[in-house]
């Protein structure tokens, strides 16, 4: 198909760009409010005194995220897409050149609320990861193979809803593996920081610039 | 755009078809999870007595909801899109001629979890039914907004779940409104059953075949 080739041409670009900088990028995926953005939010909290962090927030619609992300001080991107349901290559490199890589370790890209369509889509980044929170079901790695077969870390999220929901977090990583073996999972809640640090050391390790 | 076109005129012949039998008929979308289907199992419970329902499943991978739904003793078609992130008039088409239309009082599509696409591929129904759970937010209603201009009823499920998440029935009662003053407003629990039965009242008001 014509237009991811035209669209994966543009990412080995970005790629280029942002590993030439020595940074560490990822591509946060999941549904509508599972928690990426307050995912971020913790993360910025706990990091910006050690790692240099930019955000690129996709949206279909308003700048939100991007303003919740910019009151903790990080530079924050918003890429609105009008009716489009997922990010592509090139509105990541348009943002990329209002953005001076010399001065960041890490570079996150919040993507469009949607388990299928951003899948295919490669934006330049090191890795994908995938949220999931407790509340949609431990049988959607199942249903939604594609984002959990393509992201490297699963975020199981808004672990403190476990008691009011019928989720089982063995069944969603035991589904979870069965489509994606190599998976990191961490588990998380916003609203508790239960998992935050783990998540944060691993990010960490990976943004170290080498020195 | 050819591919709409096409769409739009393959859903004129079956709401036809379905029209023709004096059949009600509904489009149920919403993100990954929101409880579509634990929806359809509570209207089943209280409505297969008085009302005939059929339910055609739109899912990425997966029969897991045909079988939880054919557990109550209706026809269930499971339409799997191996990727595709909406239904479109042709699977529909194809999952009627499977269906006795004329034994039937109401049908019931529920798409592929998915808050953009669904919004603008007609299937055929009468009219689009938008499930918003409590735990996404209550910024969605303005962040996916076609959704809800294209719907004609909003439900807002998983109200157990308010005293845990930092999301305020009347904010999503407003964005909703301001992006679409027509809306008809359910408040749902599946747990709890509240709210289940006004829906039910609605729906088989307008299910009443013409005797
Ligand atoms: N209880 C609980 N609520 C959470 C948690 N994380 C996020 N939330 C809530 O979930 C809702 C959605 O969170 P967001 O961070 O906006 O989700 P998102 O994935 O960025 O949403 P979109 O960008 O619109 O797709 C908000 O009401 C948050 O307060 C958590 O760990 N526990
Ligand atoms: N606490 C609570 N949980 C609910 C409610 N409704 C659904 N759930 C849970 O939410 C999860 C998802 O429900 P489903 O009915 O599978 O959602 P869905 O929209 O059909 O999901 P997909 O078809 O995969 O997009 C399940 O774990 C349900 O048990 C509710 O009102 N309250
Ligand atoms: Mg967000
Ligand atoms: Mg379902
Ligand atoms: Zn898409
Ligand atoms: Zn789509």
């Amino acid at each position: 198909r014509k237009v991811l080739e035209k669209n994966d041409e543009i990412a080995r670009l970005n790629r280029a760009l942002i590993e030439g900088h020595g940074l560490f990028s990822i591509n946060i995926v999941s549904s509508p409010g599972a928690g990426k953005t307050s995912i971020l939010e913790r993360t910025i909290e706990r990091l910006r005194g050690s790692v240099r962090i930019a955000v690129i927030e996709g949206d279909v619609q308003t700048d939100f995220d991007a303003q919740r992300v910019a009151r903790y001080g990080v530079p924050a991107i918003q890429i609105v897409t009008h009716g489009g349901c997922h990010l592509e290559a090139k509105l990541v490199q348009d943002a990329l050149a209002r953005l001076d890589l010399k001065e960041l370790d890490l570079l996150v890209i919040e993507n469009v609320g949607n388990l299928v369509c951003p899948a295919n889509y490669d934006l330049g980044e090191a890795l994908k990861v995938v949220v999931l929170s407790t509340t949609e079901g431990d049988d959607k790695p199942l249903k939604y193979p594609v984002m959990f077969r393509n992201a490297s870390v699963l975020i199981i999220n808004k672990t403190d809803l476990l008691p009011y929901v019928s989720c089982d977090l063995e069944t969603v990583r035991r589904n979870a593996l069965q489509i994606n073996p190599q998976l990191r999972i961490f588990e998380t809640s916003c609203t508790t920081q239960t998992g935050i640090p783990e998540w944060c050391r691993w990010l960490e390790e990976r943004s170290r610039r080498p020195s």
